[in-house]
């Protein structure tokens, strides 16, 4: 038997509605440790890795007897987690050998409950092992500034060059009709820790990756006030989304390479 | 000329 009770169901929409247009079909891997998605997308440049851990306090009750998978269509799931409001309660379940996952949504006040069942899928995904290794660099800045420098970005060009150094990081876009560039410097003098740029630096990173990937994590803007941006020469960036009292949403994404 | 690499050419499959 698995069943997951989270106390915002809001927190689960936004991770669904992050992914769905990216990835359409996925895994959740459920343990006692808690839930787990990875999927890449179809042309295998970009990877999501989502961790929603069972002993944080988003979870109001977490069983998981034996280790499911539940591969799940993530348009279909958007479609159901718009039936429940954003502040009931949403509870997952499942038997250990399932076909069927049940969503049941209680509303703040009890008085309405909703469950709805959906078909498991058998998804045969190609899992990546991923090393956990020290970036040359890490910037963390506020998620809307990031959502806006993509945004703004990838109306002039296809590719931002992401260049860090001690002073701060850069963000550059060179198109056919005009060429963009944005500069952020470290902010020391910001009271919220959360409007705070920070880069971590060991060593100077300057890297192109697809705007059109960028853009589609900034999706996650949401369920964040920041993000953290890790980069290392010639290695895929990580773009993670803290969750508060649940784990993070990473997402992987391979860099542009002058052939 | 740029190209976009694919991530198994960084990670491998498990």
């Amino acid at each position: 038997m698995f069943e997951a009770k989270m106390l915002q169901s809001s927190v689960l929409k936004k991770i669904i509605e992050s992914l769905k247009d990216l990835f359409a079909d996925a895994n959740f891997d459920c343990s006692s440790s808690g839930i787990t998605l990875q999927d890449m997308d179809s042309s295998h440049v970009a990877l999501c890795y989502l961790k929603l851990r069972s002993d944080e306090e988003g979870f109001e009750d977490y069983r998981c007897d034996r280790n499911i998978t539940l591969g799940v269509n993530l348009g279909l799931m958007s479609k159901i987690l718009k039936c429940a409001g954003n502040d009931d309660v949403v509870t997952l379940r499942a038997e250990d050998e399932p076909n069927i996952l049940t969503f049941i949504f209680d509303s703040k006040n009890s008085e309405r409950v909703s469950k709805y069942d959906i078909k498991l899928m058998e998804i045969d995904s190609e899992l990546l092992g991923i090393p956990d290794t020290d970036y040359s660099c890490v910037v963390k800045m506020p998620s809307h500034e990031f959502q806006r420098i993509c945004s703004n970005l990838s109306q002039l060009g296809d590719s931002v060059t992401i260049d860090c150094h001690k002073e701060g990081v850069d963000f550059k876009v060179a198109g056919e009709q005009g060429s963009g560039a944005i500069k952020l410097k470290q902010t020391t003098s910001v009271d919220k820790e959360e409007d705070q740029v920070t880069v971590q630096l060991n060593e100077p990173v300057t890297q192109s990756f697809a705007l059109k990937f960028l853009c589609a994590f900034t999706k996650a803007t949401s369920l964040s006030d920041t993000v953290n941006l890790s980069l290392t020469q010639d290695t895929p960036v990580v773009v993670e989304y803290p969750i508060a009292q649940h784990g993070y949403l990473r997402f992987y994404l391979a860099p542009k390479i002058e052939e | 000329v740029e190209m976009q690499n694919q991530l198994f050419a960084y990670f491998t499959a498990t």
